[in-house]
Order: C-alpha cells, then structure tokens, then sequence
C-alpha cells in the first residue's frame, strides 16, 4: 500500500549539502503495523513527511496505495491526504483558536460524505477513547503537552484513513496512557486492516510492530519483521 | 534552594473550574537530582513553571534560592531567572529566525560577567556535548525533533545556572542520545552541585533521581528519597 524506490532526500544549506535521505526503498503492505526506528536525526521524519505527500522527495518514486504520487499537483495530493491519509505529527501542529473537539472534527469537515451527526460522535469517541472527554473545550494552550498529543491522535483517527502515520505518537505519555493509545490503535489495525506506520524510540511500539524498519544517517540499515 | 508552600493552581474555563495544581509542598536542597513523575495532565510543566518564575500561583508562597517570588516584579523575577534558572522547556521554544548557536548563545548575551570569547567558547562545548556540532548553523526548521530539544538542553546548560528546570528532556530522543544527555547532567550535577529538577516519563530519569516525587491530578501523592 506503501512503496518508496529509491527515494533521496537533499538540502543546500549555504555551501553545504545535507543529505536526509540516501537511496531509500521501502515497501509495506496493506494493514501492517510498521515501526520505523533510528537514532536522532537519522531521517524518520523526512522518510513519514513523504509518505504522507506534505514534502516532495529530491530523487525516486513514491507511490501511496497504487498511485505515483510523485509529480501530482497540489490538489490531487490535497484529496489523497484528506481521504487516505491520517497524520500525527512529532509537533502536532494543532490549531490554536480552536478548541480540543474542533480541532478532531476539521478534518472530517473537508470529507462531504461524513454527515454532521456522524462527525460529532466520533469527535466524541475519539476524544473519549485518548482519555480527553473531559477536555473537549480547553484550546491546545490550555492543555498539557501529552493532552495536546492526544488531541492530534484523535484527530488523525476520527477520519478512519487507510494509512496511519504516527510521528513518535507517545513522546510526550506517561507509561499508562501510552499503553492505552498503543492498544487503541492496535485494535483498528485488527479490526479495520488500516495500516500503520510509526516512527518512534518507544521500546513497545517496536515490540508490537510486526515489522521494523531501522535507519541511520538517511539509509536502511535493517529490517526485521515479526509476524 | 527551591520551597513550594501550599501553592494551587487555578483556571477559570467559561462556566467550570480547572484545579491544576492543589495545596502542593515540596521541597528541594540544592545539588539535588529530583524528578517529578505522574500521568499526562497530572501538573508536572504547571509546578515547574511556578519554580522557573513564568508563571504565578494563584495561592501559596514560592521561594526560589532564598528570595520568595510571590508578588515580585517582572523586573525582578527576570534577573532570577537569567543568573539563577535554566529552562530546558517541553515545547522547546527556540527562536525560528536565531541558528542553533545563535540560540544557545542568545541567553548567555543578558549576562553581562560573560565576555564574548568565553561566550563563544561555551557554545561550541555544549552543542559538541549534545552531539549538534555538525549542526550549530541549521535553523530550527532546518533541524530534526531530537534535534531542536538538544539546542534547548545546550541553552539551558550554557549558563551554568544553580537549577535547572528540565521538562521532559528526553521524549523526542532515542535511546543512546538520551543516555548521553543524562550523564552530561549528572557529571553536571556532581561535580558543579547544580540542582536539577526534572518532569519525565522516562524510567532512566527516575531511577537516577535521588529523590522522586509522585502527582497526580494536581496532587504531591508521594516521595521516595534515594540517596
Ligand atoms: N530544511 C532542512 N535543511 C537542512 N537539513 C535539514 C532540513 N530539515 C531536516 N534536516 C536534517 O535532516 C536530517 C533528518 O531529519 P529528520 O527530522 O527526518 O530526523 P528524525 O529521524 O525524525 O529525528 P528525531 O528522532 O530527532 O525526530 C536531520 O539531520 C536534520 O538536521
Ligand atoms: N490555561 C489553562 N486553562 C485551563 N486548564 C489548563 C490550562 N493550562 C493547563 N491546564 C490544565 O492543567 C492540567 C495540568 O497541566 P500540566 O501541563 O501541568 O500537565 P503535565 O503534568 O505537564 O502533563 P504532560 O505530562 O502531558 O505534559 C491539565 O489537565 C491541563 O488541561
Ligand atoms: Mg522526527
Ligand atoms: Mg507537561
């Protein structure tokens, strides 16, 4: 559902050049739930940002569930991420004028074929489900940085995408509330075969992955998989 | 060097009350190792912002390094922090336009004891001790998560402050960055007796606290000392 060929990414910073990513190709199929794991700096982020069509790679192919995405036009890559895609960020980018439940609901609102009453109760589900029922109305600054994690989790699951990116999704979790999130998204993967692909230094994630991709200094270095 | 006297913490959300920190007491020696550990949401960044002097109780006594803060003037609670607080924040917040050295540096800049040379010298120590000495010219959008909380842990240490309020140091970092990181600041610790008052989910932090305090819900609900 996923496929990298020969992906690089490179950046010019005054004379020099830095490389992300180096010869990069991954495949992963449809309903796995695939852990990306390298050391700081290594390119994980890079790697899951073209996967999830919000950057452009400098060199090879990217193609997200049979379409080449390479190449594609703002607004196709636009529809892919709002109806195929769900994102997690590492800074969870949410919106800080809007509230905990509005910010889960937008993305929904941007898929017509989602009618409000059915947006509204997986807002709350959602919320509930990441432990923030109580919270649905406290603005991101007024929440704590897990909470403000957990709000950009719902968000990312509410749209029920086909492919999950989580960008280090429990960073910022206690232990407990963590396990809650991991076990959460493991069912959906059970239960609705919606693929997972997470980059993360937590130590249970890369044990419940049933494939584990390490990389260090922008290239594969090994692969492992579990089933 | 830090006492925390039967402070609270309350907001007003529209119509409800928030209790973010309740009658809390603690108190802390200098050249301490402590960590504050409890679930997400629990008061952790709350209580450390009361001690870093950025944000006011709405009742009980703060008394930083024998000064109580209570009722200062931003004047005054500004020079406390710039000779006497390190701030490594959860959120980071480096200045997008500065480079990493330009960051690390820009603290040192308010400190009229440090000349340049010396300035300079203490920034390339600490970003080389963070492992960012390839990387002391990137912006911090040029720079990766673990990356950006590295510039934030170089900054707070460049000072050589007398505590050093850590929140979450380590929950963008992999295992090994992390590692390095703490054992900079315990050798910090031992040999300077700066006092370090972490929040953390990490185990490793918590198992080299010499004193770990438990919240919850805005509640000390325990203290183990381990010396
Ligand atoms: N705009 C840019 N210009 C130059 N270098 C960049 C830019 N953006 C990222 N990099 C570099 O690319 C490399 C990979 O970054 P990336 O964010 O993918 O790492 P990561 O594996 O996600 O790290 P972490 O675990 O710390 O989040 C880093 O060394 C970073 O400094
Ligand atoms: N401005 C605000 N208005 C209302 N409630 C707030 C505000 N700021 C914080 N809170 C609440 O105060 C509580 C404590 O927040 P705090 O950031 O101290 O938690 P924390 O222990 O640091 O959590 P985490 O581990 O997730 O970072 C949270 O439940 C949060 O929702
Ligand atoms: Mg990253
Ligand atoms: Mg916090």
């Amino acid at each position: 559902i996923v496929r990298i060929e020969n992906v690089s990414k490179r950046y010019q910073l005054g004379e020099q050049e830095v490389v992300a990513l180096h010869d990069v190709s991954v495949a992963i199929e449809a309903g796995e739930f695939a852990a990306l794991a390298g050391p700081s700096g290594s390119g994980k982020t890079t790697l899951l940002n073209m996967i999830g069509c919000i950057d452009v790679a400098t060199s090879g192919r990217v193609i997200i569930d049979g379409r080449d995405v390479t190449g594609r036009n703002p607004d196709e890559l636009a529809d892919l991420r709002a109806h195929t895609l769900g994102f997690i960020f590492q800074t969870f980018n949410l919106l800080p004028v809007l509230s905990a439940e509005e910010n889960v609901e937008y993305p929904l609102i941007n898929i017509q074929s989602v009618p409000r009453a059915e947006r509204r109760k997986r807002v709350a589900y959602f919320l509930d489900m990441v432990g923030l029922g109580r919270f649905a109305k406290h603005r991101p600054g007024q929440l704590s940085g897990g909470q403000r994690q957990r709000v950009a989790i719902a968000r990312a699951l509410a749209t029920h995408p086909k492919i999950v990116l989580a960008d280090e999704p429990t960073a910022n979790l206690d232990h407990a509330s963590g396990e809650g999130i991991l076990q959460l998204m493991k069912q959906i993967n059970d239960h609705q075969g919606t693929t997972f692909i997470f980059s993360t230094h937590d130590a249970r994630v890369m044990a419940m992955a049933n494939r584990l991709i390490r990389i260090s200094d922008g290239a594969i270095v090994g692969e492992e998989v579990n089933p």
